[in-house]
C-alpha cells in the first residue's frame, strides 16, 4: 500500500484522489474533475471529464460499483491515462476525443472500497447503516430505479445484494443518477465495468423481454467482444443480462437504458474463476489492454450511429 | 481494528446438475455462512450452472460432507483465500 500511484498496481482510495488530482494538473486541456456528490461517510465522488467542449455526445462510464472487484476501478484509470496519453498521437482516440466527450467515474462504491482495503477484502456493499438492524450496507447495483422492488429476495439488510430501503436511497446511486440525468442530452452511452466472468452484457436483467434496439446492441457486444479477443484471444461472452448472467433489478445498465440512453453495457473483466475477485496485479495490464480495445469499438460505433 | 483475515478459507466451484442438486446448495447458503462469488446470491442458482462461494475453514468440512452425500462433484479454486490475497500484489513498485 506504499509508493506511488501505478496503472499496473491496484492502487487504494487516497492514491486514487491524488492521481485524479494529477491528471487534471498534467493535462487541463483534456482533463476536468467534477465533484458529482458525496458518499455516506462524507467522502467525495469524482467524475473525470475527458474531452474539450461541453456540448457534444458522451460516453459515461463508470468503475467499482462493488467494493471488492478491485480490477475495475483499475480499469477506469488506465482509460483515462491512456485516452490523454494517446491523444494527439493515435489517430482513433484523437478523432474520438475531438468529437465526444468521456465521463468517468474512477470509483463509484468509495466507502467499499476504502473497507475493501482496510478492513475486509471481500466487502461488496457500500457502508450505509440501516435502522433496526446491525447488518451495514446496500448494494449500488441494486439500488436503482429499474423494477426495484420485483425481487423479494434483495430485501434484507444482511444480504449481499440488499436493494437498499427505497430506489436511490444511497447517496452514491442519487448523486450517479442525478449526473446522468442531467447531461441526458448529450449521454449516447453508458459502460460499467465489474468483475469477473468475462462477459459483455446490455439489457435487460429484471425482464427476459428484449430491448427493441436488441440487434444493434448484440451487434455491438459481438464485434466488441471480438475486438476485445484479438489482443490476447480472452474470450467474452455476450448477451441480455438476464439471460446470460442471471436476472436482476434494480441495476444501473437498465436504469440507464430506461432512461433513454439506448447503448447501455457491462462488463464482467477477467477472469472466468482462477482468481475471481483476486486477480493478480499482473494480469491488470492486459486485462486493461485489451479492454480498451473493446471500450474503443463501442465509442467508435456510438460516434458514427447517434 | 485490524482487518479481516480469510486464513485457509476456500473458494469452490460446483455445478449442480439438477433441482435437488440446486436445492443443496440453496440450503447450505442458509445453514453456512456462504460468500456467493458467482452467481452472486444464492436464489440465482440454477441447475447446469456454474457456482463458485467462499465457505470459512470451520464450514468447509460440513459442506463438504452435504455435497459428498449428494454426489455433487467439486473443485477447490482457491486452497487458501488469504493467500491469494496476499499474492495479488505480485507487481513490484516501479
Amino acid at each position: 500500500t506504499t509508493g506511488r500511484h501505478s496503472y499496473a498496481k491496484y492502487n487504494n482510495w487516497d492514491k486514487i484522489v491524488a492521481w485524479t488530482e494529477k491528471m487534471v494538473g498534467k493535462r487541463p486541456d483534456v482533463v476536468s474533475r467534477i465533484k458529482i456528490g458525496s458518499t455516506v461517510e462524507d467522502n467525495p465522488l469524482y467524475v473525470l471529464k475527458i474531452g474539450k467542449e461541453n456540448e457534444r455526445r458522451a460516453i459515461f462510464m463508470d468503475c467499482g460499483i462493488h467494493a471488492r472487484e478491485w480490477v475495475s476501478p483499475a480499469f477506469c484509470q488506465w482509460f483515462v491515462y491512456q485516452a490523454t496519453k494517446s491523444y494527439g498521437k493515435n489517430k482513433i482516440m484523437t478523432k474520438l476525443l475531438d468529437r465526444m466527450n468521456f465521463y468517468v467515474l474512477p470509483v463509484f462504491n468509495v466507502d467499499g472500497y476504502i473497507w475493501s482495503w482496510t478492513q475486509n477484502r471481500m466487502w461488496r456493499k457500500n457502508r450505509s447503516k440501516h435502522p433496526n438492524s446491525t447488518c451495514i450496507g446496500t448494494d449500488l447495483n441494486r439500488n436503482f430505479n429499474a423494477s426495484w422492488s420485483s425481487s423479494p429476495s434483495t430485501n434484507h439488510p444482511c444480504m449481499d445484494t440488499y436493494r437498499g430501503p427505497a430506489p436511490e436511497s444511497e447517496k452514491e446511486t442519487k448523486a450517479v443518477a442525478d449526473f446522468i440525468q442531467s447531461h441526458l442530452t448529450s449521454i449516447k452511452a453508458y459502460i460499467t465495468f465489474h468483475s469477473y466472468s468475462q462477459m459483455l452484457l446490455f439489457p435487460y436483467g429484471y425482464t427476459s423481454k428484449l430491448p427493441p434496439n436488441y440487434k444493434d446492441l448484440v451487434k455491438v457486444a459481438k464485434i466488441g467482444t471480438e475486438a476485445l479477443s484479438t489482443q490476447y484471444e480472452t474470450r467474452y461472452i455476450y448477451g441480455p443480462i438476464a439471460s446470460t448472467i442471471y436476472p436482476t433489478s434494480g441495476s444501473s445498465l437498465d436504469w440507464a437504458y430506461n432512461l433513454g440512453i439506448k447503448h447501455t453495457f457491462a462488463f464482467e473483466l477477467r477472469d472466468q474463476g482462477r482468481f475471481g475477485f483476486l486477480l493478480p496485479e499482473s494480469r491488470i495490464k492486459p486485462t486493461c489492454k485489451e479492454t480498451m480495445l473493446a471500450v474503443k469499438f463501442i465509442a467508435k460505433y456510438i460516434l458514427k450511429h447517434t | 481494528v485490524a482487518p479481516l483475515r480469510f486464513d485457509r478459507e476456500k473458494v469452490l466451484r460446483v455445478i449442480p446438475q439438477d433441482e435437488k442438486q440446486t436445492n443443496v446448495i440453496k440450503h447450505l447458503a442458509q445453514t453456512n455462512e456462504l460468500d456467493f462469488w458467482y452467481p452472486d446470491a444464492p436464489h440465482h442458482v440454477t441447475a447446469n450452472m456454474t457456482v463458485d462461494f467462499r465457505v470459512s475453514e470451520k464450514g468447509f468440512q460440513s459442506v463438504q460432507s452435504a455435497l459428498d452425500q449428494s454426489n455433487m462433484h467439486y473443485e477447490i479454486l482457491i486452497r487458501d483465500v488469504q493467500e491469494e490475497i496476499e499474492k495479488q500484489f505480485d507487481v513490484k513498485e516501479d
